[in-house]
């Protein structure tokens, strides 16, 4: 299968 | 202390179904703008962002800033005993550790109260950044939540793909393969059976079904949704909440080797 990102790699933890 | 008196309660026990089986615990953050829920499922791999405007409210009143920890099966469970014609009315001390829902029948007939402990969970707040899209789909709610459920069965990851024709979804597996295509129908007689693209360019994107399947949890809410694409950048995937606000998720696209 396709890896898969996680979200905090493209959304900045304010 | 805060009060809020939510005329249509049950878009709150819409919004808590929507999204208690992607997330089990998060934080609601009150303020004087409305109600907000930002948070990510437990693999962190698909974001939800909620608001509702504090306008949406019959009576809103929020004397400082605050953030109730909930368990949201607990929540929805208390939202289950709301009437679906009930008013829902939330109070809370500011140093409170617990908050009360209180449901009143239209007939204001039957009143009941529930009072639900609050947690501290401690949550990472994200930055979302506002993005342009390539692409951004308006298509019946309901024609998306089929269009995930027929394409689950045949493979685990889908091609969107957006055109100004219409929108591709691909998925194969070791049944085979599938193919759904949703033009573009401005015209439709009724509205909610209209299929708008906003198309800057053409964008195709590979995503886990599991997640979007799991998103149209939110089709109750909702006669439209809206998905939102760029290449390389998370989907959102958007139901609005009547006009009183939006329910949002965010997933990101599997990387093509």
């Amino acid at each position: 299968a396709l890896p898969q990102p996680p979200l905090p790699s493209y959304f900045t933890s304010e | 202390m805060l009060e809020a008196r939510l005329v249509q309660g049950s878009m709150l026990r819409k919004v808590v179904d929507a999204v208690k089986d992607l997330v089990s615990d998060a934080n609601i953050d009150v303020s004087s703008s409305g109600f907000s829920l930002q948070a990510m499922d437990t693999s962190h791999v698909s974001l939800i962002a909620m608001h509702l405007r504090a306008d949406a409210f019959e009576h809103f009143r929020c004397d400082r800033p605050m953030s109730m920890g909930m368990s949201l099966a607990n929540l929805a469970k208390v939202l289950k005993c709301a009437g679906s014609d009930d008013i829902v009315t939330l109070k809370a001390n500011d140093d409170g550790d617990t908050v009360t829902f209180m449901f009143e029948s239209p007939k204001e007939d039957r009143v009941s109260d529930f009072e639900l402990k609050l947690m501290d969970i401690d949550s990472e707040h994200l930055g979302i950044p506002d993005t342009d899209y390539c692409a951004t789909v308006t298509m019946p709610a309901g024609e998306y939540a089929r269009i995930c459920k027929d394409l689950s069965s045949i493979g685990d990851t889908v091609v969107i793909s957006a055109t100004k024709d219409g929108v591709k979804f691909t998925t194969s597996g070791d049944v085979g393969t599938a193919n759904v295509t949703v033009r573009q129908n401005t015209t439709a007689d009724k509205k909610e059976d209209q299929t708008i693209i906003d198309l800057k360019e053409p964008v195709a994107l590979t995503f886990a079904l599991r997640y979007l399947t799991s998103f149209a949890k939110a089709t109750p809410l909702a006669t439209h949704v809206t998905l939102s694409m760029t290449r390389e950048l998370p989907v959102m995937v958007e139901y609005a909440i009547q006009d009183m606000g939006h329910l949002r998720f965010y997933l990101a696209p599997k990387i093509e080797d």
